[in-house]
């Protein structure tokens, strides 16, 4: 496995808080749950309205749903698996290859 | 042989320096590499000097990609300039006149340590592989670390946040090593470029401050008609502006310090996509992301070269 495996589990979620106190919450959140930020580069750039693309690892993606689910967050799962998505780019590349 | 090489798949930081080596070595009428200096562990940063050859006094463009390690489409674009560049100088009379009136300096990974960290052990790092020996994390942001006003609105005083300006203004290697030669070439270099990853934009200064700039007339005109073209290739959007109001604020970056030190025309790529694979942009894409970008990139030469003082 790529990486060692180690992003097997792991999802990138886009939120977006639709008010302030949304966006504290979720930055505190984050912060605890110690996500990898794609999108914006840091979370002092989340506000309200911020589109926010966070990697949350496989162990974190439980709580960060259930908070999002509570505090009614719009999100959206862009990546259900990284590790998955890595390898099934790696075995296009290697089918390529082969060809 | 150009050929050979596969322009569509990423390569590893070994593979793309091989690569450089190569056309150093088969395409010396337009290439030539050298080194501006070395990283933190070590490794040589190479940089292309690319076009004509001549006596007679040209101006550059710099280009760089791979500032932040896990973009990695930014030096897949770096490869397909260089490529585009030696493949249609003959048969494009547009990359004729942009080899023959300019030097183009092309680094494809200004961050190489983090570059090659991102092969080897974590996709997705971002910053350098720096490490002083009181902080427990490693690493500064590359484009956090230049001197105009550093580690202000945007950037972190923390060593283990992924926007940490570093210790002090060009504490890292790589950044030292770009912004003495951009010192010392300044008074020839027209425009800096920049590539990043992701969100679809042209962006110009500011970063730091939302002002606009003293030419900002020239610099929004190049810019509009740069997404303008890219658009008419294949219909993505790109977003421009000012790179405090269209992104956000951020301190310390490479765009805002190539200006204040006296290069008129800076900019900053933010290539595909807006989220769907983000820093996984698959391979099939480089092919279509590369090519809509040459073309703006072109666009913005063209302009610099004869509708701005």
């Amino acid at each position: 496995h790529l990486y060692s495996n180690r992003y097997a589990g792991d999802k990138v979620i886009r939120l977006v808080p639709n008010t302030k106190e949304e966006a504290y919450t979720l930055k505190k959140i984050c912060h605890q749950l110690k996500v990898d930020l794609w999108q914006p580069s840091s979370l002092s750039y989340v506000s309200e309205g911020t589109v926010t693309d966070v990697h949350i690892p496989h162990n974190g993606s439980r709580a960060l749903l259930a908070f999002l689910e509570e505090a009614t967050i719009p999100y959206k799962i862009l990546i259900e698996d990284l590790q998955n998505t890595l390898e099934k780019e790696n075995s296009l590349q290697a089918q390529r290859n082969r060809r | 042989s150009l050929s050979e090489y596969n322009y569509e798949v990423y390569h590893s930081l070994e593979e793309i320096q091989n690569w450089m080596h190569h056309l150093n070595n088969t395409h010396s009428g337009l290439i030539h590499m050298f080194s501006i200096g070395k990283s933190y562990e070590g490794r040589s940063l190479f940089v292309l000097k690319l076009g004509r050859r001549s006596r007679a006094y040209k101006r550059a463009v710099w280009i760089d990609c791979g500032i932040h390690a896990r973009e990695w489409i930014g030096p897949a674009f770096c490869q397909w300039f260089v490529k585009e560049a030696l493949l249609t100088y003959r048969s494009d009379p547009t990359m004729r006149k942009m080899m023959n009136h300019l030097y183009f300096y092309i680094m494809p990974v200004l961050n190489v340590d983090g570059y090659h960290f991102s092969w080897t052990n974590d996709r997705f790092w971002r910053k350098t592989r720096s490490k002083r020996s009181k902080f427990p994390c490693r690493g500064v942001d590359a484009n956090r670390n230049w001197k105009v006003k550093w580690c202000d609105e945007g950037a972190s005083m923390h060593p283990c946040d992924d926007t940490y300006c570093g210790p002090f203004p060009e504490s890292e290697p790589e950044v030292k090593a770009v912004a003495n030669f951009l010192r010392k070439h300044k008074k020839h270099i027209r425009a800096y470029l920049s590539f990043h990853a992701y969100a679809q934009m042209l962006l110009y200064p500011y970063s730091y401050k939302y002002e606009a700039i003293p030419n900002f007339n020239c610099v929004e005109s190049a810019a509009y008609k740069a997404v303008s073209v890219l658009y008419s290739v294949y219909g993505v959007l790109y977003k421009y502006g000012p790179a405090s109001s269209t992104l956000y604020v951020s301190s310390g970056s490479s765009m805002d310090w190539a200006y204040k030190n006296g290069i008129p025309y800076t900019f900053a790529f933010e290539l595909r996509d807006t989220g769907h694979f983000g820093f996984l942009l698959p391979e099939m894409l480089i092919k279509p992301t590369c090519t809509e970008t040459m073309v703006a990139v072109k666009n913005i030469t063209l302009h610099l070269l004869k509708k701005c003082p």
